[in-house]
């Protein structure tokens, strides 16, 4: 049965499309069977995995929206890539219908219901907002894995997160955990990395990934060229960092 | 009559609330009256300012619902420091009952009106999402200022950018105009960076500020400290580039 991860943080630009994309490949490379949901009008993560949002006939707004299912939209990848259930601009319209819906919160995680026995991991990239397709994705998940850039203003935002999981977990998903924070962009000469990273280990323990990922260009420059960085530079700081990241993964999940 | 001034991206992370703070500080410096508004629910630009977002009595959420008027709101500042019509969490909450109102696009625009005589500038920072908050705050301006971090997911976003104004000026704002493109964490040393800076160079001339922000670590730290970079420290380059976009912008002004 699958693992279902919402890759999720309100905050802006703290790597949340860039580590579903790497971490996707790098489970793949680990001979796991990965789908990535992307469920952000962006669309970053359809781009990054090297589809076009643009052709699509089909994206998971209408899976979301009952007009289709999962498994018609998927678009299937070779041996070495990861499957993907794309997004785009359409799904801003869908979140404004999804409003006058009875089981609006629940219509993703019904989606994903067939498709749990195909799957080792199901990652879901989403939005930088708490919205209804976010909390969508918090419906679906078993864990929440949340990137975190170690400035003020992530920090700061973390306790509005934290207080949208325990809403979901009350009353919508009451076994939605924490799957773990994970440190991104990090740059080891700020004091301010390492100052906002010590609060994290202080409130968070072993929540928080011993794995880092690091501040790398070759991450910035693999979506120009529609490929995740473990497959653009395999060698590179940050492709390593995300192929590390699946393995800590799998080590828990082995142990669990 | 003050100019209107919307700091707006969805790409998140780009350097909305970081522009938005240092320039309205800026401005604030060159003797200008300025107000600042926080349309993000997450109150970056409230905390950025020095302000509490949690210790509100009441904040732009009540003004956008017309419980209160605008001037009841504002936080005014002392001499060196630009006025504040602060944001917070409630705002998630406003936007959902703003679907319902009638004129719910221009909300803010009337709530803005009768302070156009007190100020010179009135810039709003925008949340990471082209919803109903972010419309409101194009339905209000004059001008759209848009950060921009040289980098491929962002430079993929402007298109749906730049279709959202277009059907704001064609719908609800005539003389809503492109005020400018500002190149944000701008690396030099980086390919990347230089490459998309070229494509913005060739696709909007001289709607592309000269004034570029640099990556500088004190723009990053200065939140912390509840105080813009141009105050925490006015020599670092961060504060010195923001000086120099507020004065870059008062010239086009002056000369228009
Ligand atoms: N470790 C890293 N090193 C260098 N660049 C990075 C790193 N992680 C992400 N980036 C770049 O930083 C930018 C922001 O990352 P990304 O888009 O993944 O964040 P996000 O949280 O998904 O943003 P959004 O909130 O818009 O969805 C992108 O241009 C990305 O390529
Ligand atoms: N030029 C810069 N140099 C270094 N750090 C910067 C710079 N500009 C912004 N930052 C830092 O990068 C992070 C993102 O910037 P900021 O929060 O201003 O972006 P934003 O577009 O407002 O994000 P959001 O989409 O969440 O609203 C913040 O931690 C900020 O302190
Ligand atoms: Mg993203
Ligand atoms: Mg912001």
């Amino acid at each position: 049965m699958a693992r279902v991860l919402a890759i999720a943080n309100q905050k802006g630009g703290v790597g949340k499309t860039t580590t579903s994309v790497n971490l996707a490949a790098a489970l793949k490379l680990a001979r796991c069977r990965v789908l990535l949901v992307d469920l952000d009008p962006q669309g970053n993560a359809t781009m990054g995995s090297g589809a076009d949002k643009h052709a699509l006939s089909a994206s998971v707004c209408e899976v979301l929206l009952g007009e289709q299912p999962a498994e018609r939209v998927i678009q299937p990848a070779g041996e070495a890539w990861h499957d993907l259930l794309p997004g785009n601009a359409d799904l801003t319209a869908a979140e404004v219908r999804l409003m006058s819906l009875p089981d609006r919160e629940s219509r993703l995680r019904e989606a994903l219901v067939p498709l749990k026995s195909r799957y080792d991991y199901i990652l879901i990239d989403c939005p930088p907002s708490l919205s209804m397709l976010t909390v969508n994705a918090l419906v679906a998940a078993d864990g929440v894995l949340i990137p975190m850039q170690c400035e003020y203003y992530a920090l700061e935002g973390l306790t509005a997160l934290l207080g949208t999981l325990e809403r979901v977990r009350a009353r919508l998903n009451r076994g939605l955990q924490i799957e773990g924070l994970l440190r991104t962009m990090y740059d080891p000469r700020s004091n301010l990395s390492r100052d906002v990273s010590a609060q994290l280990q202080a409130h968070f323990g072993d929540r928080l990934y011993r794995t880092v990922i690091p501040r790398n260009i070759r991450l910035a420059e693999a979506p120009s060229h529609g490929q995740p960085a473990v497959h653009y530079d395999r060698q590179s700081r940050g492709a390593i960092a995300h192929v590390a990241l699946a393995g800590e993964m799998l080590r828990r999940h082995r142990r669990a």
